[in-house]
């Protein structure tokens, strides 16, 4: 553990307490793209079966468990208990051609062809892409209150740091995870646009509007 | 293979 890697992973877990605070404050899921939701349940679960094989710590399996009952948690105050307010015709992404993507990448880059590697390289590929529904929704209402791009740069944020803990790990320990670096440099790459506007705008106590 | 590696991270 770095300072890099807890930093990024408190981020994360900060980013879905602020998507919780931001539902239940506002008694509404509007701005937040059920699709995404759905990709990060999926990627959590898929990477995440390995709870059943391999003790890391302590730490690694209670994220672990967290990320997953949060997430599981989240479709569900979208899709039951807080249906009336997510407006599905501004969440039209087609995540079918992200599943089927990351997949296909899946069964090629994989550090083991057995179904749990195979799995774990899913996951890391569709966590790479999973906030493109989410950029998109935003992209087409052109605008997003305060605590949801909070939200949204956090999760960002994240695997932005995590690019720093890879190369920490590989100049202090050799670590290599090329899948992981590849997927992560995607991942921060797709934020960009996103981290402009948030830097310019919100952090300068503006609302969020796209130019 | 020799080229798995232990997913320690998140």
């Amino acid at each position: 553990m770095n300072f890099f890697r807890l930093v990024a992973d408190l981020m994360h877990l900060a980013s879905i307490f602020i998507l919780l605070l931001k539902i239940q404050k506002t008694r509404s899921c509007a701005g937040i793209s059920f699709k995404t939701q759905l990709l990060y349940a999926i990627v959590f679960v898929t990477r995440y079966l390995d709870l059943f094989t391999t003790w890391i710590s302590l730490y690694n399996t209670i994220m672990k468990i967290f990320f997953i009952a949060s997430s599981v948690y989240i479709l569900y105050l979208m899709k039951y208990k807080f249906r009336a307010t997510y407006d599905p015709i501004l969440d039209t992404f087609r995540i079918e051609f992200l599943l089927a993507g990351s997949l296909v990448l899946a069964l090629i880059f994989n550090y083991d062809f057995v179904p749990m590697e195979i799995l774990w390289s899913f996951s890391i590929f569709l966590e790479s892409v999973a906030i493109l529904p989410q950029l998109f929704m935003l992209s087409r209402t052109g605008e997003a209150e305060t605590i949801t791009t909070h939200y949204i740069f956090a999760l960002g944020g994240y695997r932005a740091l995590y690019l720093c803990n890879w190369l920490w790990r590989y100049i202090f320990d050799g670590h290599v995870d090329v899948y992981a670096w590849v997927a992560g440099i995607v991942q921060t790459a797709l934020y960009s646009d996103f981290f402009y506007i948030y830097y310019t705008k919100v952090l300068h106590g503006k609302k969020f509007e796209l130019p | 293979g020799d080229c798995i590696i232990i997913h320690d991270e998140l």
